[in-house]
């Protein structure tokens, strides 16, 4: 009977050695089976990790055939769990974490200096010996890709019918607006009330995605990107309303945008992601924000309003102006001839004449190298994975 | 000191394209 010997980790060189029969099962139990997506206790990336200790090992045996195969069938997996799960950010996250977990590993011990800069001699060790995977990288890279825009339009879809409601409708400063008695004013702590969202609602939706990213060890230069992109939606789903909603434009309206975009601010301090561009492309609705508050009406006016207003285009600017609406005894609506003057001003802008942004817009993404300092020969394979028939070598 | 002496070997990878329309073709040939 074999007796299992426990072998110090330093005996362990990284890698793990699998039968190439098993190399489906392999796959399936790591990448389509069990939703480790949604698992607490894993150590962020664990999947890219094993992933890229068999294909060492491949590597180690020479097997160009066994590294190709293996690799195929990640990328294949990965693109076939994104089409069935495609909708769970949770899924999507996980795998977007994971496949630039993957990429930074095949960088980092790809035994090309450049990427080699911040290893430990062992980890330097633990680099490819036979094979180049420069062009399997380029293919991650571009999944990576395809993987993040799917994220984005996965919170997109969760946060366009919060925006609306909770930036613009719903009136947490009370007493503003002089439209509505505050005293029917419904509570703001549920996430839904009555199918009402809040900016509460949006601030712990952003809180969840924040959490989620987190736990699943993303790059911490690729959370800034998430954020600043759900920032950009937020901005211009908010702003394209109010340009088409009179309601939306009166000063009260302005005061609450303010003070919700504050909030925001105050979210990104608090996640230290002041430096992430998220706070920029809220420019334009801050601008607008603040065209609802200021004084509209001497030719000083004009020229404040006309070098405030950078971020907004022409059309913007004078769709508000035109739709702005005092709702009570101390405003006084916009004259026509005010509005010329501001045209007259900004008729050399030549900034484009649209009026609405483009909320489907979507940045550049990059993936930055990050490179890890786990050791490879530390990583054990919790049972609950499945994978008995893979050894530590 | 070089830490590989020995030149990998480039392994040639098809784009994430033609690995897509390998897979749709595999899943047309399955029943």
């Amino acid at each position: 009977r074999p007796v299992n010997i426990p072998r110090k980790e330093k005996d362990f060189q990284g890698m793990l050695e699998y039968k190439k029969e098993d190399e489906q099962k392999l796959v399936k139990n790591l990448i389509l089976g069990k939703q480790l997506s949604h698992s607490v206790n894993l150590i962020p990336g664990l999947p890219a990790y094993i992933l890229f200790m068999c294909v060492r090992h491949a590597d180690y045996l020479n097997d160009d055939q066994k590294v190709r195969s293996l690799l195929t069938s990640t990328i294949n997996g990965i693109k076939k769990v994104l089409k069935k799960r495609g909708d769970d950010f949770e899924t999507v996250s996980f795998w977007l974490s994971n496949t630039c977990r993957f990429l930074h590993c095949l960088k980092q011990y790809s035994g090309e200096e450049g990427f080699m800069k911040h290893n430990t001699p062992r980890q330097n060790e633990h680099c490819l010996t036979n094979f180049d995977l420069a062009e399997y990288r380029q293919v991650l890279s571009d999944l990576a890709i395809q993987i993040y825009q799917q994220l984005v339009r996965v919170l997109e879809n969760i946060l366009q019918p919060m925006i609306v409601s909770g930036m613009l409708e719903h009136e947490t400063i009370q007493g503003v607006s002089g439209v509505k008695p505050t005293g029917l004013r419904k509570r703001t702590s549920s996430i839904a009330d009555e199918g009402t969202y809040t900016l509460d609602s949006i601030i712990r939706q952003l809180n969840s995605f924040h959490s989620v990213m987190c736990q699943h060890g993303m790059d911490p230069e690729l959370i800034k990107q998430v954020v600043k992109q759900m920032f950009y939606i937020i901005g211009a789903v908010t702003l394209n309303n109010l340009l088409l909603r009179k309601d939306m434009c009166s000063w009260s309206k302005g005061m609450q945008i303010r003070y919700n975009v504050s909030q925001l601010e105050e979210w990104l301090r608090d996640k230290n992601l002041m430096n992430s561009g998220a706070k920029e492309t809220l420019e334009p609705l801050i601008q607008a924000a603040q065209l609802l508050q200021v004084k509209k009406k001497t030719d000083e006016d004009a020229e404040a309003i006309c070098s405030m207003c950078n971020a907004l285009t022409t059309a913007q600017i004078v769709k508000v102006l035109n739709l702005y609406t005092p709702v009570n005894e101390f405003e006084e609506r916009v004259l026509v001839s005010f509005i010329r003057t501001i045209q007259m001003r900004l008729r050399d802008r030549k900034d484009s004449p649209q009026l609405l942004m483009d909320a489907k817009h979507i940045f550049p993404v990059t993936f930055p190298f990050n490179p890890s300092s786990l050791a490879l020969e530390t990583i054990q394979i919790p049972a609950s994975l499945g994978l008995g028939f893979i050894s530590r070598v | 000191t070089p830490v590989c002496p020995r030149p990998r070997v480039l392994l040639k990878a098809p784009t994430l394209a033609e690995m897509e329309e390998m897979n749709i073709s595999e899943e047309e040939d399955s029943p």
